[in-house]
């Protein structure tokens, strides 16, 4: 099993629809995957229509509670499982004392599944802000997706994030490579978007993936109706261009 | 001065545009008003054309080793000041070691100017995640605002913000009422918008201002331009909007 975290600490970039929509497009052409929530506000669970439950989230995991293979719960679509997410996730912040917590609990919780066979990838979520969750999930991935929202604030952070991976490679060892860069929301209206994009094609090169996600204001639909993209409006630009991501992620795995 | 933060956890809700718009529109009224950047990505910053620095920030303040007013620089607009952000304000989530760091840093830090002529306003532009930046903000304000996108991820922790001001409430005996909720990025297209909004009128009343922010790419484009929205594109209708919204708020005030 594949571990693939997708991370930037810039907020409403996009993190919980490409990791949502990836896994569906991901389930949908047959390959295993595992969703896991890993931020408290729990979109990612309730995008797939999952319930809420006490008790149900890598929570108790990170406790020395239970097992991830307890906290596994089906959806409604063939080959996408859930680890999903209780707010009380949120108290890891504070209760991670140690910095050996710190660092390696997301790591040390997921080990046991990491040679198992049945799923081929899993896709974290991670909350905004750099903290304990979001470092928690670096350590623990074998690479990083970073959605990308083609606006100058969003871009601004852009360096910070890498350099704090490169602050993580080098405090843990691990190769933590960047398994893709995706430009998000993209508007041709807003005339800094193609110039920001061509200009990260130049500093980053074959990283960035040839799929854009443009606009669409289905994606912002789905979340309310419980259903991943290709699930609720499979006709949609924005399952189509996922879609293409999909295709893409697996060119490159 | 009266403080007021503007929060939200989820993430890419406006919260620094409310902030930047808001300030700016306040001292074109002749309001003089202070804005401080509480987010380590230093969004607000930047987005008033103000250069990051090493040690100018709230962060020499929070550790006592300077005094707020030290931090305060001009902008290039009337009436308008600016506490910066630095990046190291980052690990204040962890080197507030004891509960009273935790909770009553930015208050303490912030006392200093509270009885101070020099300014009506101070805003504070928070970070997305609960953590102890939005934590100390919210122990260090006399009032709240809520920018909330018209969309159901953003609406889905709506509830979970009015949690933890009651939290902060009852841990702190602070009044910390409600100075308004705004509706950002409103985009007639999302199906889910008019009916997200008059489910919150009718669960909030009054709390909710009247004025809704409707989605304007110059507001996306005037960070880049290190300009607040009234002075990239006065006659944008970004800017009439937060015109109306900065009257609705002298209304209350
Ligand atoms: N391509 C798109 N077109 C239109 N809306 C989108 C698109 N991608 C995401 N959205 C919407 O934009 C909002 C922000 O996206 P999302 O919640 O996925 O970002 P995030 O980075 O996970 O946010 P957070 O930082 O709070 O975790 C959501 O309401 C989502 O439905
Ligand atoms: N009404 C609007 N219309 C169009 N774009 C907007 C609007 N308000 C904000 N934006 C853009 O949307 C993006 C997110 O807004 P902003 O950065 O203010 O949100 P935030 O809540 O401060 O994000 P974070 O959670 O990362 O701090 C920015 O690129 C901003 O320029
Ligand atoms: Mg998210
Ligand atoms: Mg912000």
């Amino acid at each position: 099993m594949k571990i693939i975290s997708v991370v930037n600490q810039k907020g409403g970039v996009g993190k919980t629809t490409t990791s949502v929509s990836l896994a569906a497009c991901l389930a949908e052409l047959g390959h295993p995957t595992l969703l896991i929530d890993l931020d408290p506000q729990c979109n990612a669970t309730s995008a797939l229509g999952v319930e809420r439950l006490e008790g149900k989230s890598l929570y108790p995991v990170l406790h020395g509670e239970a097992a991830p293979d307890d906290m596994i719960v089906p959806t409604a679509w063939d080959h996408l499982s859930l680890i999903p997410c209780e707010r009380d996730l949120a108290g890891i912040e504070i209760e991670a004392a140690s910095m050996d917590d710190r660092l390696y609990g997301v790591r040390k919780a997921l080990d046991p599944m990491r040679s198992s066979e049945r799923f081929r990838f899993a896709i974290i979520d991670c909350p905004p802000s750099v903290g304990t969750l979001m470092t928690q999930a670096l350590v623990a991935c074998d690479s990083v997706i970073i959605p990308l929202q083609c606006e100058y604030l969003a871009m601004e952070g852009f360096g910070s994030i890498l350099q704090y991976i490169e602050q993580i490679k080098s405090a843990t060892g691990l190769p933590l490579p960047i398994e893709g860069i995706l430009m998000t929301m993209y508007d041709s209206r807003v005339k800094l978007s193609d110039q920001v994009i061509s200009e990260l094609r130049t500093h980053m090169g074959e990283a960035v993936y040839q799929t854009v996600i443009p606009r669409n204001v289905r994606l912002a639909e789905a979340p309310s109706h419980g259903k991943p993209i290709n699930a609720y409006d499979s006709g949609s630009t924005g399952a189509a261009f996922y879609r293409s991501l999909a295709k893409e992620f697996m060119a490159r795995n």
